[in-house]
């Protein structure tokens, strides 16, 4: 799966997901990436929020929505995207990864799963990583 | 205000020999992405950008490079969404095209509903003129091989792409 949320010089944000799914599925099998709510969302007045990972499991969870809605009741982006993951993870023992950003810029990068590959760049700095606690920098 | 953009490249178990071509991958969709927000555009231009690349980047599960069903062949699902009019759209099961990203967005823009599916939404993407690609041309050797080992050893459908699995996931 792949992912992207944007937060333009209007104020405006915007969230992308896409996928192939997972190997071996089931013909016809349709994954949260396609569940607005779940694989994406975005609203102007909470954040911006696009998900990764075990499919059957984000949906019974409507991560994206989730995450905002942690934002929403007083979350930093960091903490409402982790908080929703591990509860996942708790739950139906499968794991998951979301990027998010807030109404006013800040980044969130979470993830349960051993490793989920990110990027983002803030200026002149492109900030990225792959492993848990990662986070790699250099100069664009 | 500042933009910013941010990607992933998906999570799970992944390779070591896939790491470098997932890192590189992202950093050239940010890249690419955060560009167009400093040139005043917009945010769901800059996401459907990003998502593009990542979509035409073998080394990602989406477009080309995508994994397989059991029967050999790729089904793609994409969504977008736009926070300013909360206007949304998505694809599921579409086959043999490029970037469901910007089918995904066309539905949001050119129908009256948020979800196409399949056999619909290959219909739909044929009448906005995206070409339908021959079937096959989205499968990779990797993909290919992923889903062998996944026949041959079964496995968990939760973390696929460690050494004893090298697919990816959804």
């Amino acid at each position: 799966t792949v992912g992207a949320v944007a937060l333009d010089s209007q104020g405006h944000l915007a969230a992308a997901t896409s996928t192939g799914g997972i190997n071996g599925k089931m013909v016809g099998r349709s994954s949260d990436t396609s569940l607005i709510g779940s694989g994406t969302y975005a609203d102007d007045e909470i954040g911006g929020v696009s998900t990764t990972g075990h499919g059957d499991s984000i949906i019974k969870v409507c991560m994206a929505y989730a995450i905002l809605k942690n934002i929403e009741n007083g979350s930093d982006p960091q903490k409402a995207t982790q908080s929703v993951l591990d509860k996942m993870s708790a739950k139906l023992n499968n794991t998951a990864g979301a990027i998010t950003i807030s109404k006013t810029g800040e980044i969130g990068v979470g993830f349960s799963s051993k490793r989920m590959s990110w990027a983002y760049q803030k200026a002149d700095t492109i900030y990225f990583g792959i492993e848990q606690e990662e986070v790699q920098s250099e100069k664009v | 205000m500042e933009p910013i953009l941010i990607v992933h490249g998906g999570a799970g178990d992944i390779k070591d020999s896939r790491v470098p071509d997932k890192i590189k991958g992202v950093k050239i969709a940010a890249k690419a992405g955060y560009k167009i927000l400093k040139n005043g555009g917009t945010a769901l231009d800059a996401v459907e950008t990003a998502v593009r690349i990542l979509e035409d980047d073998e080394s990602m599960n989406a477009g080309r490079g995508s994994v397989l069903n059991l029967d050999g062949e790729v089904e793609m699902d994409a969504s977008i969404m736009d926070g300013s009019t909360l206007a949304a759209g998505a694809v599921t099961i579409v086959r043999d095209i490029a970037h469901p990203i910007s089918l995904a967005r066309l539905v949001m823009e050119r129908t009256p509903h948020v979800l196409l599916a399949g056999p619909g939404a290959n219909k739909f993407a044929e009448e906005q003129g995206i070409p339908r690609l021959l079937p096959g041309s989205l499968i990779t050797p990797f993909a290919k091989e992923a889903l062998k080992e996944f026949k041959k050893k079964g496995g968990s459908l939760t973390e696929i792409g460690g050494k004893d699995n090298p697919g990816d996931v959804g």
